[in-house]
């Protein structure tokens, strides 16, 4: 049995406008480390991980390890109907074939409660092995999600190439081409304005911009991002869910043929 | 032009 109570339902509602447009159906994997999920896009081009710990929920109670597949579509369209300010509680059973969220005004004056149906889904993990990075970009993610939305009006894939200069983000297409550097900068008010880069060595990647902006939907999620590369492993780009986990989307690059 | 990497490429299957 599945019982979960999140304060900050707010929270679950942003995870989902955050991955629907990337991943159609996905399993929900319950255990006692907490609500997760990894999925790839129907492209198989990019994965999310998503992972809710159990201490970040005010109530967390998950008796045995299963999944519960769900269509995330169908789970938006639940969850859009909590309130911001709503308390959320999701309850499923390992082997039922539907799951209930309960929503809670915070003056507990309004009680609803959904039930979903859910469905059988053939998925398999994806082995993410710990890897060390030549590159770890962290900036303030409404800056990322800018120059993504900048860049794919001008081309379709971005270019992002670390040097010790700072990070470069550049595309090109039929009307011309763009370059927008971004360099380090600690010496900000607050420290989620931050752009700090942590280079072991260069690396210069191509991305397809479709995909980056639908990473950035996250970005209500986190006041940054970070964006790891290697030029063997595909980008990890990172939002941090305050206390209670991550979101991190993987994306293959292009290469020259 | 470029060619569009499979995510499997780099993980495989636990």
């Amino acid at each position: 049995m599945l019982e979960l109570r999140l304060v900050q339902g707010s929270l679950l509602k942003k995870v989902l406008e955050s991955i629907k447009d990337l991943v159609n159906d996905a399993n929900f994997d319950c255990s006692a480390t907490g609500f997760s999920l990894q999925a790839m896009d129907s492209s198989h081009v990019a994965l999310v991980s998503l992972l809710l710990r159990s201490e970040g929920f005010e109530h967390y109670r998950c008796d045995k390890n299963f999944s519960m597949g769900m269509n995330l579509g169908n789970m938006s369209k639940m969850l859009k109907c909590a309130g911001n300010d709503d308390i959320i509680t999701i309850k499923g059973d390992d082997g039922g074939d539907t799951i209930t969220f309960m929503f809670e005004s915070p003056s507990q004056d309004k009680i609803a409660d959904f039930e979903m149906k859910l469905m059988d889904i053939d998925s398999e993990h994806l082995g993410i092995p710990e890897a060390e990075y030549h590159a770890i970009v962290r900036m303030p993610s409404a800056e990322f999600a800018r120059i993504c939305k900048d860049l794919s009006s001008i081309g379709d894939t971005v270019i992002i190439s670390v040097t010790k200069e700072g990070v470069k983000f550049s595309t090109k297409g039929d009307i011309g081409t763009a370059n927008i550097v971004c360099r380090q900068n600690t010496t900000v008010d607050k420290p989620e304005e931050a752009t700090i880069i942590e280079m072991q060595e260069p690396v210069s990647l191509t991305f397809a911009l479709r995909y980056m902006n639908s990473f950035t939907k996250a970005s209500p999620l986190s006041n940054t991002v970070t964006i790891s590369l290697s030029s063997e492993l595909p980008v990890v780009v990172e939002y941090k869910i305050a206390e209670m986990g991550y979101i991190r989307y993987y994306l293959a690059p292009k290469i020259e043929d | 032009s470029c060619t569009q990497v499979f995510i499997l490429f780099y993980f495989l299957y636990l």
